[in-house]
């Protein structure tokens, strides 16, 4: 990824798996 | 007593989970975006998706080996969602923002959905 911006995003990126539905 | 916590545990897991997409081991769905094919873990998608995650919830569905998403969708989008999630990095190309978030949005992933609407915003002139 040599060249490119790269943005550092530090919050969360995916959803949270609930323990149980 | 002690702990210790191995700090690059998380990103290297996931680089060993993409050298197993990119090898096809224990890939067990093909994704159809048109006429393009993604092979993929069921697992890791859920993890990052939330539509994949209902899918692969119902125990209808759970079995399936092969998922056709909305002809809406843009294969490049996808693809660089895919990445995304075996990778953690999102590439943003100018001309692939939009589909990129559309993409996300069908795929119920939020929180790059918010991302890319900052990102938008912060760049637009």
């Amino acid at each position: 990824y040599e060249g490119v911006n790269t943005i550092k995003e530090m919050g969360r990126s995916i959803h949270e798996i609930p323990r149980q539905d | 007593d002690s702990c210790i916590q191995f700090t690059r545990h998380a990103s290297d897991v996931l680089l060993n989970l993409n050298r197993l997409r990119s090898r096809d081991i224990l890939t067990d769905v093909t994704i159809l975006v048109n006429r393009q094919q993604f092979r993929a873990h069921k697992t890791v998608l859920m993890a990052c998706s939330g539509l994949f995650y209902t899918i692969f919830t119902d125990s209808h569905k759970c079995n399936l080996n092969a998922i056709s998403l909305d002809p809406k969708v843009d294969p490049e989008g996808f693809a660089i969602l895919l990445e995304f999630m075996y990778t953690s990095r999102l590439t943003l190309k100018e001309s692939l923002i939009m589909a990129i978030m559309n993409t996300a949005i069908y795929l119920q992933m939020d929180h790059v959905v918010d991302t890319c609407h900052r990102f938008i915003k912060s760049s637009d002139p």
